[in-house]
């Protein structure tokens, strides 16, 4: 399940200063 | 715009600060969809044309990615942890992606044509030619809430209040902080009641008006869910990305 929403939790986790 | 100089709720003037430039997002989903264009015209005749709605599932998909970082940037959002993010956003995505194209129409303000968030205008008369008969109920459908909200002459700052009522859903079930998503709720609900007597003062019932109008979004939210399942389980749904994977997360 964590798996399937990955790209939400990327995009939630991403640091902006990357 | 209401009246400029009328006493707004500090919180909603927060709401627009937080708003994400239309320009902005307008011209990287256009990047994005020229992009695509021009990958296609790389692979030559082999490649299969873009359908009108596999690029309406392209405009989505990229207004959905915009929609995740307009709540990334909200100063309450930001308080919450992911796993209470997500199951905000896994709720109520598909409403926040029909209100920005309602919103969007209430303000174009014209009948007979739709406008979408590339800047482009289509002619409601050919999208109903080419649309299925689901299609069609839909987009007949929004037109109608459009012409509820139009009347009501919804402005900018109610939408975004909407926007926060619509993600800080206190019925949202299993989540972390459940008392801080209900106190948003609450503040929320209060910064628009003020701003409606503040600025409406002569609709005593606008803000429960408002109100009555966001079941019908969650009515053709639900409806264009099921529409889109159904174009992914016969493989008529390009893009492989974040439409689909909210569209799992809320069905698994």
């Amino acid at each position: 399940k964590k798996k399937d929403n990955a790209l939400l939790r990327y995009l939630l986790d991403k640091d902006d200063n990357m | 715009a209401p009246p400029a100089g009328l006493p707004v709720p500090a919180l909603v003037l927060e709401f627009v600060r937080c708003e994400q430039d239309e320009l902005h997002v307008r011209s990287k989903i256009s990047a994005h969809l020229e992009h695509l264009q021009q990958d296609q015209n790389s692979r030559g005749a082999k490649a299969e044309p873009l359908s009108t709605f596999g690029l309406m599932c392209h405009i989505a998909d990229q207004t959905l990615f915009s929609i995740v970082e307009w709540a990334r940037s909200c100063t309450f959002f930001k308080e919450l942890k992911v796993g209470d993010q997500m199951k905000l956003l896994h709720n109520c995505w598909s409403e926040l992606l029909v209100l920005d194209y309602i919103s969007r129409q209430v303000h174009h303000g014209k009948q007979d044509s739709i406008l979408l968030i590339t800047g482009q205008e289509i002619e409601l008369v050919s999208l109903l030619a080419q649309a299925g008969v689901t299609l069609a109920d839909l987009v007949r459908g929004g037109q109608e809430l459009v012409q509820h909200l139009r009347e009501l002459q919804l402005d900018h700052r109610e939408i975004t209040c909407f926007k926060y009522l619509i993600l800080f859903n206190p019925d949202v079930k299993l989540l972390e902080n459940q008392a801080y998503v209900e106190s948003v709720y609450e503040q929320v609900s209060g910064a628009l009641l003020e701003y409606t007597l503040c600025v409406y003062p002569q609709h005593l019932e606008r803000f429960s008006q408002l109100l009555l109008r966001l079941p019908e979004l969650k009515t053709l939210s639900a409806q264009a869910e099921d529409y889109l399942c159904y174009k992914h389980l016969s493989g008529e749904v390009p893009c492989n990305n974040l439409l689909i994977e909210m569209l799992h997360a809320k069905r698994t």
